[in-house]
């Protein structure tokens, strides 16, 4: 199943 | 500070939309307007509003300010407006807000602290665009939630469809099949990105009704960008981080 991801990951990392 | 909306829809729309992420929410009000910035806890879903100062039938605001409040609270005493009710907010010396909902409803609300910080949101570039009205998106997302609790968004060269996937079957929604109801879609790049419907369907509940259309923006794998076209309000912006293979 996916997994999620949280937007820090995509936005200030 | 004190700023007055003309009619109640509008100002309950955001404060729905709100509630469907956090429980305690700050608001910065300038000269330009109202803005707020909130994620979930668990930083999954942020929501970013712009409220133009041109948006409001009053609207005054000397220097910048922060306000902080319990979202539930406040919601209970802007629902005691009728559709057509303006509702004033002002900030006593006291540290209250009081809001005047329609005539005669004064009320007064105690402010929390305000524990928000300013993240700058970076300019991140999307490969795709699917612009449809808010109805319809909010029935494919019903559409979906019957087999899957993901929605799954896949653009290629100026096609897209929607689709999910559960235990018990799958769904594709094509929507070349009802390009009446479909805006625009675009790609640079084929998409496609998998977005749980747990945060995706109370937003645009909550906002649905008021919004004419919307747009969907996306990379593979990316986060989705949906911003709410709202007549009185500048910006309402909704960013969810995506589901991707483990």
């Amino acid at each position: 199943k996916p997994k999620q991801t949280g937007l820090d990951e995509f936005f200030w990392n | 500070f004190e700023a007055k909306t003309s009619g109640s829809d509008d100002l309950k729309a955001i404060i729905s939309a709100i509630s469907t992420l956090v429980e305690e929410a700050t608001f910065v009000a300038t000269a330009e307007g109202i803005t707020f910035r909130g994620m979930d806890p668990s930083h999954v879903a942020l929501i970013d509003i712009s409220w133009p100062n041109s948006a409001f039938e009053k609207y005054e605001c000397d220097s910048d300010i922060k306000f902080g409040v319990r979202i539930d609270e406040f919601s209970k005493l802007i629902k005691r407006a009728d559709k057509k009710d303006s509702i004033e907010i002002s900030i006593s010396e006291q540290n209250m807000l009081l809001v005047t909902v329609g005539k005669n409803k004064k009320y007064k609300m105690r402010l929390i602290e305000s524990s928000a910080t300013d993240t700058p949101l970076p300019k991140i570039p999307y490969d795709s665009k699917i612009t449809l009205s808010s109805s319809r998106f909010d029935k494919i997302l019903g559409d979906v939630q019957v087999v899957s609790d993901y929605l799954t968004i896949h653009t290629s060269d100026s096609k897209a469809d929607f689709s999910g996937k559960g235990d018990s079957g799958e769904v594709v929604i094509d929507l070349e099949k009802d390009i009446d109801e479909i805006g625009e879609i675009s790609s640079k790049e084929d998409s496609i990105g998998t977005y749980s419907l747990e945060y995706l369907n109370p937003v645009v509940k909550a906002v649905g009704t008021t919004a004419g259309q919307i747009t969907c923006e996306f990379s593979s794998a990316k986060p989705l960008r949906i911003e709410f076209k709202v007549a009185n309000i500048g910006r309402i912006h909704f960013y969810l981080a995506p589901r991707v293979e483990s």
